[in-house]
């Protein structure tokens, strides 16, 4: 954790079902790589952030610091994957379900 | 009526026979995930299609959900009848298809062979061939607690399958129907043209529905916790956790410090030793009240500092914490 970069890029992250208490009824998968971004997108963001436009401007804004109080934009997941979960609702039936968003596979300043 | 097409169905018993594998073992880690559940064939179903769309992003069904419904069996007027409880169905999931899967005998004699090797019993080879059995299923919608037999909605014919064990039969009319009629416990009663097929035991091989679904509320914000979270993280009742940016959730008893003689202003004793912040008007925060949890590194003092220092802060430290007469009196006689 000690050596990853200052800029927002991704980090890894397991998730494991146990740890939320859900394993009681999620039969598959037990765990999962579900990643989160963190890191800063300072002036000047280097393309490797992915800045949108208004990220690039408010960035800008703030390093002019003409308007004061405008935070640096965000550091957030930009491309996710989805994660089929196979657990048993409330009768004890199986159910499988593809939920999307699960799980980061890009992160960009926003 | 209906009369059962090819489905694509999960790969017949009979596969396995012809391979060697045991019918009812599933491959893989299938039997490990599923834990003892996975004797009864919907499990394992259910577990290929996940590991199909694990492994390869197949959608099961092109949609987004694949719900399973057990069958329960009962005997109505000396006939078997199962019925199906799809109220678990959540209003925002749309019906794309639905398959009724279901188990009957082999009559080849090779495949009944097999199976007497299987269940190695040897009076099952003198046990003549079963009959064969053309089974017809007449399917009835009802609303819960509805005494009446319901409405029929529909009949499948099942022919005796030549090789494989396992039918699957579409029968999304059916379902599609009674879902829009509310009517959501489904029977299925079993009939087999001239002779009746007697009241079959329970067994793993019990029938099963598979409805497939497209859930338009997966998209939806926080759509895993409505369905995958069972408790309230924060049971009713308990208290609400402490929301003070600081405030340690340690739920220790605070002590708090007594005022010496009456009190002539609410102010806390000893408070004002505390330079009061120029620039900052003159009230406190609730978090300048209590000492942060993480004690601010202090320099070093030198070592006959230190020594004089102890006594004041012994003092000051008394001050804070003093103790009523009699434990005072006690404590000296001690």
């Amino acid at each position: 954790q000690w050596n990853e970069p200052r800029v927002c890029s991704r980090r890894y992250l397991k998730v494991d079902f146990a740890d939320i208490g859900w394993n009681e009824w999620i039969i598959s998968p037990k765990s999962f790589d579900a990643y989160y971004c963190a890191g800063a997108c300072e002036f000047p963001m280097p393309k490797i952030v992915r800045p949108s436009n208004h990220a690039t401007i408010q960035s800008i804004v703030r390093a002019v610091g003409i308007v004061p109080g405008i935070p640096e934009p965000c550091c957030v997941p930009d491309k996710m994957n989805s994660l089929g979960v196979l657990f048993l609702d409330e009768n004890q039936n199986v159910v499988l379900k593809v939920y999307p968003n699960m799980s980061v596979e890009t992160c960009a300043c926003q | 009526s209906h009369t059962a097409t090819a489905w694509p169905a999960p790969p017949s018993a009979a596969d396995g026979l012809a391979e060697g594998k045991h019918p009812q073992r599933p491959s893989g880690d299938a039997a490990a995930a599923l834990g003892p559940g996975a004797q009864d064939m919907v499990a394992v179903h259910m577990f290929r299609l996940y590991e199909k769309y694990s492994q390869r992003g197949a959608r099961p069904g092109g949609g987004n959900t694949v719900r399973s419904f057990r069958a329960r069996l009962e005997v109505v007027d000396q006939k078997a009848s199962y019925f199906f409880n799809l109220t678990s169905m959540q209003d925002s999931e749309v019906i794309l298809s639905a398959t009724f899967h279901f188990y009957s005998e082999p009559w080849w004699p090779w495949a009944r062979e097999a199976l007497c090797k299987l269940s190695k019993n040897a009076s099952c080879r003198l046990l003549p061939p079963g009959p064969l059995a053309r089974h017809h299923l007449l399917f009835h919608s009802l609303s819960q607690n509805t005494a009446s037999q319901g409405l029929l909605r529909g009949a499948i014919t099942l022919a005796p399958p030549p090789r494989g064990l396992w039918q699957a039969n579409d029968i999304s009319p059916i379902v599609k129907a009674a879902r829009r009629d509310g009517e959501l416990l489904l029977s299925a009663q079993l009939t087999a043209g001239e002779k009746e097929p007697g009241v079959p035991r329970p067994s793993p091989h019990a029938p099963y529905i598979l409805i497939y679904a497209n859930d338009l509320a997966i998209s939806e914000p926080n759509s895993v916790a409505v369905t995958l979270q069972r408790y309230d993280p924060f049971p009713a009742g308990d208290p609400e956790p402490l929301t003070a940016p600081n405030n340690s959730a340690d739920p220790r008893v605070r002590r708090a410090a007594q005022a010496s003689g009456p009190l002539q202003d609410n102010e806390l004793p000893g408070l004002d030793e505390w330079p009061a912040p120029s620039h900052r008007p003159q009230h406190y925060h609730k978090h300048e009240l209590w000492p942060s949890p993480f004690r601010a590194l202090k320099p070093r003092p030198g070592r006959k500092d230190r020594r004089r220092k102890g006594q004041d802060l012994f003092m000051a430290s008394s001050q804070v914490l003093n103790f009523d007469e009699k434990t005072m009196q006690k404590a000296r006689r001690k």
